[in-house]
C-alpha cells in the first residue's frame, strides 16, 4: 500500500474476491453512519470496477455511469 | 484459493460530523480467512482502512481479483497532511477540484488547504459581499457559489478529508479592492497614484468589513480552523500614504512598518477568534510578534527550514512545513525524492518542540497551473509528501519505495486519475485513457 503502513505482515497465501460474492458488514455501533454506507459504496466501485469509478463519483446522477461491467472471472470458475 | 466474502467493519465510537485535527485514524486490517476484519475507533480510521484494503486487492490471472493473507496496524505519524491548491492565479473548477480530493484520499492526505482568493482574482462568491467576485473574479463563469462550495465541503467531508479556506491579508489583496474601498491609496508625489496597497489598517471602515467577511466564512466553511495568510506584506504603499503615515505617528509606531502589520493582524485574529475560530497563518505573523491564540497552526514557508521550525516551536507553536514541499516548482526527472527526504522533524529542538510539529503541506501555486495541468502535476509528486507525513520514521529509502510508487501510479491511472511518470520509462498494465 501507498502509503507504507506502520506495521505489515503478509503470507503468500491468496483469497479470491468477487463482486457477486462479496460484502461490508458493519457492527452496530456503525450502522446508522451515512459516511461508512456511502464509503462501502465508494469503495465497493473502487475495487470491483475501478475504471468506470470516477465517472461514477463525479457524475452520480448520470445514467451512463451504471456499472455494467461483465467481471473476467464467473463465481462459477472460481467455486471450481 | 478461499473467496473472501466479508470485510466486518467495527468502529468503536459514535460517527463524527467532520474530521479535526484530532481526529483518530487508526486502524487494524486483518484478512486471514473467508471473512476480513476492519476495526477503527473512529470513522476516519475505518475510511483509511478501507483505502488500504482496496490497495491489497489486486488482478490475478486465475483469481480474477486476489487479496494476500495480511495483518495491518496503521496510524499516521501526523495529524495534519495538507494539500494547498491555489485557484486564484488560474481558475480550477469543482469536478477538477473533486479529482484532487480523490486523489488526496488515495494517499490519505486528510487537509485541502483551499487558496481561493489572492492579488489575481476572487472567484469566491460571497453571501454578504457578492460584488467581491462580480468585479473581482476572471469573470462570472469563474466563480466559486455557495452550492459549489457546500458540494466541494461534503464531497471532501465523506473522504475524512478537512476544507481549511483562506483568505489572505493585509497584503495579496488586490482583487478585493476593485469594489470594496479597504485597500491602501499609494502616493506619488504627494498625490495620489490610483494604486493600491495592503489593507488600510488606518481606517475603522477596514475592520468593520472584515468582521462581516469572516463572519460570513466561519459560517460556510465547517472547519475549525481558519487560514489567515498574513504573508509577504510590502510596506512601500503604507509608507506613501500621508493617512497612514498620520496614523504610525498616533499610534507611536515611529517609522516600523512591522508594527503596523502588527497592529493589523492583531485586530484580524481578535476578529476571527470572536467568531469561535481558531486561525492557521504563515510564519510572518509569528516573526512579527503579533499574539495568537494558543491553538493557533503557524506554517513554516521559508529555509532553511530547520531553523525556522525550530524558532516558531520554541515560542509554543503548533506547526507546520511547507518550504521544501512547494511542488510547483517542476523540474525533469526523479524530483519527488528531494520531497521524499524532507522531514519535518528534522531541526534542532527538544522532543516537546518536536512533537509541536502536526504535520505539512505540499504547496501548488497557481502561476502556471489550472484544470489543464494540475492533476498530473500535482500526482504523484504529492504522494511522496503523504508517505513522508503518514508513515513512520524510520521508512526514509527512495530506493525502497520506487516501486511502491510506481505501483501507486499506475493504481491512480486504474482508477482514472492522470497522474504524471516520475521515475523515467516504464509501462501500467493499465494506461490512462487506453
Amino acid at each position: 500500500p501507498w502509503p507504507q503502513p506502520q506495521s505489515i505482515r503478509t503470507t503468500l497465501q491468496q483469497f479470491a474476491l468477487h463482486p457477486a460474492a462479496f460484502h461490508f458488514l458493519v457492527n452496530s455501533t456503525s450502522q446508522t453512519c451515512d459516511l461508512l454506507t456511502s464509503a462501502f459504496d465508494r469503495y465497493y466501485k473502487l475495487i470491483f470496477y475501478p475504471y468506470s469509478y470516477l465517472n461514477y463519483i463525479l457524475h452520480p446522477e448520470s445514467p451512463n455511469n451504471q456499472v455494467n461491467y461483465k467481471p473476467k472471472k464467473s463465481l462459477d470458475d472460481l467455486r471450481d | 484459493a478461499t473467496l473472501l466474502k466479508r470485510l466486518n467493519v467495527h468502529i468503536q465510537d459514535p460517527c463524527e460530523q467532520y474530521p479535526t485535527l484530532e481526529s483518530d485514524e487508526s486502524y487494524t486490517l486483518t484478512i486471514n480467512s473467508d471473512n476480513g476484519m476492519l476495526e477503527s475507533v473512529s470513522i476516519w480510521g475505518a475510511i483509511r482502512g478501507l483505502e488500504t484494503f482496496s490497495h491489497l486487492v489486486y488482478p490475478d490471472e486465475n483469481l480474477g481479483l486476489a487479496i494476500n493473507q495480511t495483518v495491518i496496524n496503521d496510524f499516521p505519524r501526523f495529524q495534519h497532511r495538507g494539500l494547498l491548491l491555489d485557484t486564484s492565479r488560474h481558475f480550477i473548477s469543482i469536478k477538477t477540484l473533486k479529482m484532487n480530493l480523490e486523489a488526496m484520499a488515495n494517499s490519505k492526505m486528510n487537509v485541502f488547504h483551499f487558496h481561493i482568493v489572492d492579488d489575481q482574482s476572487f472567484p469566491y462568491e460571497s453571501r454578504t459581499f457578492p460584488d467581491l467576485s462580480g468585479a473581482g473574479a476572471y469573470n462570472q463563469e469563474h466563480v466559486y457559489s455557495q452550492d459549489d462550495i457546500a458540494d466541494l465541503i461534503e464531497f471532501a467531508r465523506q473522504r475524512g478529508i478537512r476544507v481549511i479556506v483562506e483568505f489572505d491579508s493585509p497584503g495579496h489583496t488586490q482583487s478585493w479592492g476593485r469594489v470594496i474601498d479597504v485597500l491602501t491609496h499609494c502616493y506619488d508625489g504627494g498625490k495620489p497614484n490610483n494604486e493600491y496597497g495592503p489593507m488600510d489598517p488606518s481606517r475603522n471602515s477596514t475592520f468593520d468589513f472584515l468582521k462581516k467577511m469572516f463572519s460570513e466564512v466561519a459560517n460556510v466553511f465547517p472547519d475549525h480552523y481558519v487560514h489567515l495568510g498574513g504573508d509577504e506584506v510590502n510596506f512601500d504603499c503604507w509608507r506613501s500614504n500621508p493617512n497612514v503615515t498620520a496614523f504610525m505617528r498616533q499610534m507611536g509606531f515611529g517609522n516600523d512598518y512591522s508594527l503596523l502589520e502588527q497592529y493589523y493582524m492583531q485586530n484580524l485574529v481578535n476578529i476571527v477568534a470572536s467568531t469561535g475560530k481558531g486561525y492557521a497563518v504563515w510564519q510572518e505573523i509569528i516573526d512579527n510578534n503579533v499574539t495568537v491564540k494558543a491553538d493557533t497552526v503557524v506554517e513554516v514557508w521559508k529555509d532553511p527550514y530547520p531553523d525556522e521550525l525550530a524558532r516558531v516551536t520554541k515560542l509554543g507553536y503548533r506547526t507546520l512545513l511547507s518550504t521544501c514541499w512547494y511542488l510547483n516548482y517542476i523540474s525533469y526527472g526523479r524530483d519527488w525524492v528531494n520531497y521524499y527526504k524532507c522531514d519535518p522533524q528534522n531541526f534542532p529542538g527538544t522532543d516537546a518542540q518536536k512533537k509541536l510539529v502536526v504535520g505539512g503541506e505540499a504547496c501548488m501555486w497557481g502561476e502556471f497551473i489550472d484544470a489543464t495541468n494540475v492533476i498530473s502535476t500535482t500526482w504523484p509528486r504529492a504522494a511522496a509528501v503523504a508517505e513522508r507525513l503518514w508513515s513512520a520514521a524510520n521508512v526514509t529509502d527512495p530506493n525502497a519505495a520506487t516501486s511502491r510508487l510506481e505501483e501507486h501510479r499506475c493504481r491512480y491511472l486504474r482508477r482514472g486519475i492522470p497522474a504524471a511518470p516520475v521515475n523515467g520509462p516504464s509501462y501500467c498494465e493499465f494506461e490512462y485513457n487506453r
